[in-house]
């Protein structure tokens, strides 16, 4: 929520700005955005007309750009970068911490073997340092490192922009949370029920012990 | 008597005038405060033992001054005198920042910012004064030793509107949010201390510099798991024997949670009964998160 | 919505909360 707040607004500079510029004049704005601290969001700039117009022209690669940045890594760039503009160390950096969120989204223990692959990072220092001032601090992402085990435990990760063909994965998750949490709250019911019906049972061997020992009392005496 | 007592003060004033502040203020130890042979009201006692304070704590003499403070403390509760009271205050704090006492002289110096008045009695008192000893403050928490203790204090100043403003409010927002500070940072923090808070210490570390590797090791327990001594004496910058034996002082006093695994030489930040906990903690994340985002929902009219 | 889209990716990702061997052997 935090990171969606914060980055709200930059959002929608950006979207004013490219709904009132045409053609080359966005592409210094797709670089400012693509380089910008504070941004992790970029479907609502790919969806002002104005830079989908920019397709097919001779800016198109820029278009290109804002997907990568939407919905890519820092590996898709490396395999494609002779039909995308050079990057910048701002768009570098950005690009790859977009990739650390994209690796959140399928596994929630990151080994650093496959963090260092991906990130190109050669030793576990600059990992970890890049994980703490660049993802950490930024609040992008929320965990812990374990460098025992050599990983990267995952407890939050903001949301990228959704691929084509997410939003089914993400409808059946939700609806097998839901099942799930239905199924447990009945368990608990049960459960409940079971402990009552328990507790019923005890006090009423406990009344019938008692009442047999006063029988028996009563006989003594 | 009555004549000494004037010599004495005509001493002492010239002495403060060619700034022999600790000269001065042994020319008024003099003075009998506690003579049978006169009658000496407290208000007087009071101002003459302040006064001698405050003269040696000129020269950073924190030990004598105390022993003028401390007779001073059996007085001023009594006193209405609000100049002398708060002078009293400031004294007192400046002789806590001086025996390196920081978390207490912080308190002090936190309560004198907060005064409301602008003018007591014939003195003025200035909002750079105010923002000085709110400096002060913050500075004093900063070196102070981490742990739950000092967080609170810190939690306190951030949220503090006033702090916002001072130029030492970018470290204390690295550290209240609990990040770890890097040498330019540090460097720049030391640029705003006094010589006592940068004094060498028997372990070869200064003031600051303890309170620095300390804050980062608290830092490195909120973002590790586990880290080796090796790694961790990278990350703090000293060697690792060092580094352990700082972890090992602090989870000793209860500072930090952790423990020391010599054999692996590896420092475990959590205890073994935190992972269900952590568990229950997550669940509450994330139905806070769920929370929010039904909120944002309902804002944008679905 | 997009930044509604994007909350809701990242918080299902969240789940399951805790993922670790020791969380395992601790839930079992």
């Amino acid at each position: 929520m935090d990171i969606e707040q914060k980055q709200a607004e930059v959002i929608d500079h950006f979207v004013k700005q490219a709904s009132v510029l045409k053609g080359p004049a966005l592409v210094p704005l797709i670089v400012e955005a693509t380089s910008n601290p504070s941004l992790f969001a970029f479907s609502e700039i790919l969806s002002v007309p104005n830079v989908l117009e920019l397709e097919g022209t001779e800016n198109s690669v820029y278009v290109g750009l804002l997907r990568l940045f939407a919905h890519g890594t820092w590996s898709d760039y490396k395999s494609n970068a002779d039909r995308l503009p050079q990057l910048s160390a701002d768009q570098v950096l950005k690009l790859k911490q977009l990739t650390v969120l994209t690796q959140a989204e399928t596994d929630k223990v990151l080994p650093y073997s496959q963090l260092m692959q991906e990130l190109d990072v050669t030793n576990v220092r600059e990992l970890e340092d890049f994980l703490i001032n660049e993802c950490m601090y930024a609040g992008i992402v929320r965990g812990k490192l374990d460098q025992l085990q050599r990983c990267f435990e995952v407890q939050f990760a903001a949301g990228r922009d959704l691929r084509p063909g997410q939003l089914g994965n993400m409808i059946q998750t939700l609806s097998d949370w839901l099942s799930t949490s239905d199924n447990m709250l009945l368990s608990i019911q049960e459960k409940i029920k079971w402990a009552d019906g328990m507790s019923e049972s005890d006090k009423k061997h406990r009344k019938d012990v008692e009442d047999r020992i006063e029988e028996v009392k009563k006989s003594l005496s | 008597e009555e004549q000494v007592l004037v010599i004495r003060e005509k001493l002492a004033e010239l002495y403060e005038s060619e700034q022999q502040w600790s000269k001065a203020a042994q020319m008024l130890s003099g003075i009998d405060l506690d003579s049978c042979m006169r009658m000496i009201d407290d208000t007087f006692r009071l101002s003459k033992c302040v006064q001698i304070a405050r003269l040696y704590l000129e020269d950073d003499d924190a030990y004598n001054a105390e022993a003028f403070i401390n007779k001073a403390s059996f007085l001023v509760s009594s006193s209405q005198h609000e100049v002398l009271n708060l002078q009293y205050k400031v004294c007192y704090a400046r002789i806590l920042d001086l025996k390196r006492k920081f978390l207490e002289a912080a308190l002090r110096y936190y309560d004198i910012s907060q005064i409301e008045k602008r003018q007591i009695e014939d003195e003025e008192i200035d909002e750079e004064a105010l923002e000085q000893a709110l400096s002060a403050a913050v500075t004093c928490t900063i070196l102070a030793a981490a742990g739950p203790q000092r967080s609170r204090v810190l939690a306190t100043l951030y949220k503090d509107e006033r702090c916002s403003k001072l130029k030492i409010y970018p470290i204390l927002q690295k550290v209240y949010l609990e990040r770890i500070l890097r040498k330019p940072e540090i460097d720049a923090f030391a640029e705003e201390l006094k010589g006592h808070q940068k004094a060498l210490l028997p372990d070869n570390f200064t003031v600051l510099d303890r309170a620095m590797i300390e804050h980062n090791l608290l830092s490195a327990s909120k973002l590790y798991k586990n880290i080796s001594f090796h790694e961790l004496g990278t990350l703090l910058g000293i060697p690792p024997p060092k580094a352990e034996k700082i972890a090992s002082r602090m989870i000793y006093e209860d500072r930090m949670k952790g423990s020391i695994d010599q054999v692996e030489a590896i420092i475990h930040f959590e205890d073994d009964t935190e992972e269900l906990e952590q568990w229950d903690q997550q669940i509450v994340g994330v139905c806070q998160a769920l929370n929010d985002i039904l909120d944002s929902m309902a804002k944008k009219g679905f | 919505e997009n930044s509604l889209l994007r909350q809701v990716s990242s918080l299902l990702r969240r789940l399951p909360v805790i993922e670790s061997g020791k969380f395992q052997d601790d839930f079992l």
